[in-house]
């Protein structure tokens, strides 16, 4: 999953995390 | 692109971002790839503004992989790298508009990402005044630094300090961050005054233009958020929530 925190971008947040394989859809 | 190697006053910095850089054509293709995918976009929507919302959420996504490689960026907690794309993701996606046209070389069209040539007329008639008074000042800073003559080496330096431009107070690695803004500022200057010695301020000429594109990035943040409250935007825009997103 890539919730966020209040504030923080979840699709930049997914981009960037190394722990998520699957890339978000935009 | 053209070759660069190394050799004497090509920075080793330098060398390495130019070998980072992605090639245009790949993007392209990429991008033309995803928004070949069905829209997911609002059925009330104008189609050619939901493709151009699309094409800059693409855009942006490829400036992103690009930092992800960046020596310096990728040795960041997730964090960091965040703080440093939430400061500059607007000033990033317009310097790559402003390189793409100052490479199209046409002052009376603009190229974007996907190849498609945009007439200035056509863009006057259709764009509405907010949008086309953006383009006109992006194109004179496109001629402003062709006169500089803004070369290769040049844009993946000043690039990369657009991504390291954040103040590191507001960063949890302040020293790896602070070593990256002082060695591309050495490399640049050092690079302008051996590559051009019979231009002696071009280092600081160059830094000027990047205080224009961050007030060009200011005004492009102006027209999205108008977009965003006349709600034209299509849903799940990366750039709105990005634009939405709280500063460090």
């Amino acid at each position: 999953s890539c919730r966020a925190a209040a504030g923080r971008p979840a699709i930049l947040y997914a981009l960037l995390s190394p722990s998520l394989t699957a890339r978000p859809s935009v | 692109p053209e070759p660069f190697s190394g050799g004497p006053g090509m920075p080793e910095l330098i060398l390495q971002l130019l070998q980072l850089e992605p090639e245009e054509d790949q993007v392209r293709a990429r991008i033309l790839g995803c928004l070949q995918e069905p829209a997911k976009g609002r059925p009330d929507q104008p189609a050619l503004f939901g493709l151009l919302c699309r094409m800059a959420d693409q855009t942006f996504i490829s400036i992103v992989d690009w930092a992800r490689r960046c020596m310096v960026f990728k040795e960041l907690e997730v964090a960091d790298q965040m703080a440093l794309l939430q400061n500059c993701w607007s000033e990033l996606l317009v310097f790559d508009h402003v390189y793409r046209q100052i490479q199209h070389g046409k002052e009376g069209s603009i190229l974007l990402v996907t190849g498609q040539e945009v007439e200035l007329s056509t863009v006057a008639a259709q764009a509405g005044s907010m949008l086309h008074s953006l383009v006109l000042r992006a194109q004179e800073l496109v001629l402003q630094l062709h006169a500089l003559q803004l070369d290769r080496p040049e844009f993946v330096c000043l690039k990369f300090l657009i991504l390291f431009s954040l103040d590191v107070k507001f960063l949890n690695n302040h020293s790896l961050v602070k070593d990256a803004q002082e060695k591309a500022n050495t490399a640049l200057l050092d690079y302008t005054l051996c590559h051009y010695p019979h231009c002696g301020d071009k280092f600081q000429q160059l830094l000027l233009c990047l205080v224009e594109v961050r007030s060009l990035s200011m005004q492009a943040k102006e027209y999205l958020y108008h977009k965003h409250l006349s709600n034209e935007m299509p849903r799940n825009n990366l750039l709105i929530e990005m634009l939405q997103a709280k500063q460090t």
